[in-house]
């Protein structure tokens, strides 16, 4: 009953961070505990969470709980999880993060940092919404290891579909062969993003997408054997675009907003029983 | 004469691959013999003149050339420039250019390939347009040390002015100190992306970016000392975001869309003799 989800597509600019940022504000106004652990060196999630790397340079981050993931006495851990709302919590990322990929370059658990970090935690999130970077590295990498589930934020075009295609390839290279980091790691889905339901070939790529989901289906033991478009889209809003600026979410930015009618429709689809346990 | 400009910014989905294209593509309607160089593993600038990578296993890119960059008689410059229009040649990318920052790891000489492969084709490209991945590692320092100037696509959205702020940062490492890889690297400025005049922050965001840049100008020795935003804004237009798939450049796709008209005035700017010879 605790979710764990990574929310990734290397593609830069696709809506990981919108969508990880209001959807862990929408399960925290569920009722669900939640964790947002900020992947990406830029720290947008955690400035989008009102947390400035730049304001806590003697603090821990994410970084330092890679560096050591314990939860002995004076382990970062303890420290780098912050408050920043009612139900959510942050641990957030820095700058210094960017240099993790060559620090923890040839660790034989380079790849499960994160999740021997998140081990220490026991029960006490029920939800855990990982925040990654447009790439495929070893940050990347972390957040998949630590996860149950991944959802893959896109946008609605041709060129999408190809680094669909890469981005699946990846999480299979994780959950197959008797080496596997994460087995058991499974895709809930495609979240689609600054969607514009009236544009030329918006309809022909969302078919496209379901029709590999729907094939997918008759596929048991793929990891996207029960992926699906999760619904609804997440219409074009210009206030997504603004509150992050701000320090705040959607929610608070602009509760009637259609950005926030969205994600807060999709977290029922999400949360709402329709998801895996 | 001969201008050689890196497009970077490390935040994801700004508009760097598509301005690089149309960019490009607007040089080479202008009869300069233009080279776009695609040091992204995505792919995207080359998938969008055309080259499909997945089609070209067995052909040489720039991730060949990185790892060898010289002109002897087998060396893969002579065979990964590919012409994909009139005045307009592509060096394009590959999925396995993602293995090159950890290959070229520890070589003294890391930062500096693109720009000696480049050396080797002497006067041959009157414009040389290098598209960078949504990072600051190896690939964009490449990049950057390859080229004579710097523009950054970005979206005027105030979180974005953070992100600049550590872009400089990373120009004035390579260009600042004795030892710089690059000493002579300028940036001629900011192209504003999926421009939308009318949003409720915009003014304050261009307003800000243009304050900073007259302040620079009062600092002779800056690298950005004679920046600008670049004008005009190029204003959201759902024909940029259609022709990537099909492969095509805006001027091919739709030239008399807005973003045919504002990427053709844009290289009117940079190339009409407004911009550093
Ligand atoms: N539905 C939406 N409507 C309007 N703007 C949006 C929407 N979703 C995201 N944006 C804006 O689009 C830009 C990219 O979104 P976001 O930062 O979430 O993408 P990302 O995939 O996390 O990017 P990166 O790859 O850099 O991590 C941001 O400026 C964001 O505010
Ligand atoms: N002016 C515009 N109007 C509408 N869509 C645009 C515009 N400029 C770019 N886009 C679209 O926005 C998305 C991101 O643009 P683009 O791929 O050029 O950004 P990028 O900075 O190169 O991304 P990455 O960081 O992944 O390399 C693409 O789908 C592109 O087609
Ligand atoms: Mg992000
Ligand atoms: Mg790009």
């Amino acid at each position: 009953e605790s979710r764990r989800i990574a929310f990734m597509n290397q593609k830069g600019g696709v809506g990981k961070t919108t969508t990880t940022v209001n959807l862990a504000a929408a399960a925290a106004a569920r009722g669900i505990a939640t964790l947002l652990v900020d992947l990406d060196p830029q720290a947008h999630a955690s400035l989008h969470l009102g947390v400035d790397p730049s304001e806590r340079m003697d603090d821990a981050s994410v970084y330092d709980v890679l560096l050591d993931p314990t939860d002995h006495e004076h382990a970062p851990i303890h420290e780098a999880i912050v408050p920043v709302g009612e139900n959510l919590w942050c641990l957030p990322s820095e700058t210094d993060l960017a240099a993790a990929e060559f620090e923890l370059g040839d660790q034989p658990d380079r790849h499960t940092r994160l999740r021997a970090a998140l081990a220490t935690q026991g029960g006490r999130f029920g939800a855990v919404f990982i925040d990654c970077p447009p790439s495929l590295g070893l940050l990347t990498l972390n957040g998949l290891a630590a996860a149950g589930e991944v959802v893959i934020p896109m946008q609605a075009h041709f060129l999408a579909l190809q680094g669909v295609g890469k981005l699946l390839e990846t999480i299979r290279l994780l959950t197959a062969g008797e080496h596997a980091i994460n087995p058991n790691l499974t895709v809930t889905g495609v979240v689609l993003c600054m969607h514009d339901h009236q544009a030329a070939h918006t309809r022909e790529v969302v078919d496209d997408l379901e029709s590999f989901f729907a094939e997918a289906a008759e596929l048991p033991g793929l990891p996207w054997s029960s992926a699906r478009v999760l619904s609804p889209a997440i219409r074009r809003n210009i206030k997504l675009a603004e509150c992050p600026s701000f320090g705040q979410t959607i929610f608070q930015y602009a509760p009637d907003a259609n950005g926030a009618l969205d994600y807060a429709a999709l977290a029922e689809t999400v949360f709402g029983g329709a998801g895996p346990e």
